[in-house]
């Protein structure tokens, strides 16, 4: 059956990959199962271990692709996409023998099987000798995804076993490599925001840091700005990294940060919560010893539930609510909606190119410090807010106009779901 | 068993039977550069007046290059070692077109020399 499959013509819509540069897409699913073939266990690391590193390796993968992988224990083998196993000399079938320990180390084929040579010595997660088992298969797995040998000094994919540095990852080169293969991550986004930090360096004096978040169902990233993609081995789970909060498919976050004011809420339904940053976890209650979560009807007069998203304009002092097409805008000061609200979303903040518009249910607001500008997230798409920057570049820009959408994939780069299994990694 | 002394195995020797044969020979080079796609088997009509010599040449000097080491041709002891560590068995490179001959029927295409196009 993965014979005739592979013989079948790949779907559309996608680029097949290069023949100059001998890569292509081996896969057109986009769960791939994988298993470490029973009577092919190594003999020198425990089968747990084995089986970990394995599902971390492809858990790499998956970061950076729109693939994700699943261990598979119980179909039978023939659906299985992708087959792992430790042998040596003549091995498991295959046509090329290994040499004993020393030179080729692995090997990788067409349908989806990888082979490990037993006579070498491979070692875990936590071993500084032998040759790394995670290293090499992430190797042999980019071959099995398509990709050839590279000679580029940081690749993955040299044909040479180079050892390993504390931190290896999969660089941008390699990400872009498989991405022109199978294409970057797309998807809605719950929420998207900046979170504060305040930090005493070693004067004692503050320091005011932040940190960039993506939320989608159960799981967040947090995206390294300077370094154009996410933390190494995220996403994570919310109900690890945010005590005390919905465990999934958050509403909306609001930072209402001014003088005197430093309240951060996250919503989802009718409720919010307030949000501890000094202590890293949801407060339980307020300063009049009520509790969390509130209605939101009660902490914020006039805004509807549930909400799109929300995100707080600091220089007016506002909130911006918003719901299906509608904006409201709510004074923190005054605790109340401003009175000619709610407006269209579209009058507010009006489309520069006609039609080029989200119109209505937002995914997300997002002010983002590093680029000093508010963007509207919808399905795959993003509008950024006209700034004040960007007025005095050009007066004739309407105030909070939106500029033609773009994708977020181009922007926010390898915001990639992996298998929910692999979650807890 | 294999000889070991740490408690983590790390020290792990391996038996001097399982060792690779080392690349130490033209015959033992020759076959690396063919095994890892650096050269090919040709035809007697289409090696017509070529030496052997030049054609090995030219794959030594295609493998040097890529492992930046001097392109001399040679097999030289930097380039012996180079063969001779650590590495995946999917061959590494496609010949140019000019070079390109076909694969012995017996053997089984691994990834790096695909065939071109599928029916």
């Amino acid at each position: 059956k993965r014979f005739l499959q592979m013989l079948l013509p790949k779907s559309g819509g996608k680029q097949e990959g290069s023949p100059d540069t001998g890569a292509s897409r081996a896969f057109s699913k986009k769960t791939l199962t994988w298993r470490l073939v029973g009577d092919a266990y190594s003999s020198q690391l425990s089968g747990d271990e084995q089986r970990y590193i394995f599902r971390l390796a492809f858990r790499m993968w998956s970061e950076v692709t729109p693939l994700d992988f699943r261990e598979d224990l119980t179909a039978p083998g023939t659906m299985v996409d992708i087959k792992l196993g430790f042998g040596r000399g003549r091995h498991l079938g295959c046509p090329r023998v290994f040499d004993g320990s020393g030179q080729e180390f692995a090997h990788a084929w067409h349908l989806g099987e990888i082979h490990f040579d037993d006579d070498e010595h491979f070692t875990p997660l936590s071993s500084d000798t032998g040759i790394s088992l995670l290293k090499v298969a992430v190797h042999e797995i980019g071959h099995v995804l398509g990709l050839p040998h590279t000679y580029r000094v940081g690749s993955i994919m040299q044909p040479n076993y180079i050892p390993q540095e504390p931190a290896f990852e999969l660089d941008w080169s390699d990400r872009k490599a498989i991405q022109r293969l199978y294409g970057s991550c797309e998807g809605s986004f719950d929420i998207v925001f900046d979170w504060i930090r305040k930090e005493r360096n070693q004067y004692g004096e503050v320091r005011v840091r932040f940190n960039t978040y993506f939320f989608r169902n159960s799981w967040y990233w947090l995206y390294e700005n300077r370094n154009n993609r996410t933390r190494y081995g995220d996403p994570l789970q919310i109900l690890t990294g945010w005590r005390g909060i919905p465990m999934q498919r958050i509403d909306a976050f609001v930072h209402v940060w001014s003088w005197g004011k430093d309240e951060r809420y996250f919503f989802k339904g009718n409720q919010y919560w307030r949000y501890d940053s000094e202590n890293d976890q949801a407060h339980t209650e307020d300063e009049q010893g009520r509790s969390y979560p509130k209605l939101i009807s009660e902490g914020f007069p006039g805004i509807p539930s549930p909400l799109d998203t929300a995100f707080y304009e600091r220089r007016q002092q506002l909130i911006y609510f918003f719901k299906e097409s509608l904006v409201y805008a709510f004074d923190v000061n005054r605790n109340q909606v401003l009175p000619s609200y709610p407006k269209k979303m579209s009058q507010v903040f009006p489309a520069i190119m006609p039609q080029n518009h989200p119109f209505r249910n937002l995914d997300s607001a997002y002010y983002s410090y590093t680029h000093n500008a508010i963007f509207f997230f919808k399905g795959n798409s993003f509008w950024k807010v006209v700034s004040d920057k960007d007025k005095q570049q050009n007066s004739r820009l309407p105030l909070n106009g939106l500029f033609p959408k773009q994708s977020i994939s181009e922007k926010w780069f390898d915001v990639c779901d992996v298998h929910t299994s692999t979650l807890n990694m | 068993e294999r000889l070991f002394h740490s408690r983590d195995r790390s020290d792990l020797e391996p038996s001097p039977l399982s060792r690779a044969k080392p690349i130490a020979d033209l015959h033992a080079a020759q076959n690396f550069l063919l095994k890892y796609g650096w050269s090919k088997v040709s035809s007697p009509k289409e090696s017509a007046g070529v030496p052997v010599g030049f054609t090995l040449a030219q794959a030594v000097r295609r493998f040097q290059k890529a492992n930046r080491l001097p392109a001399s041709g040679k097999l030289d002891s930097p380039t012996l070692a180079a063969m001779n560590k650590p590495r995946c068995g999917v061959p590494d490179t496609r010949l140019p077109l000019r070079d390109a001959l076909p694969t012995p029927p017996a053997q089984p295409t691994p990834l790096g020399l695909q065939p071109r196009a599928r029916q």
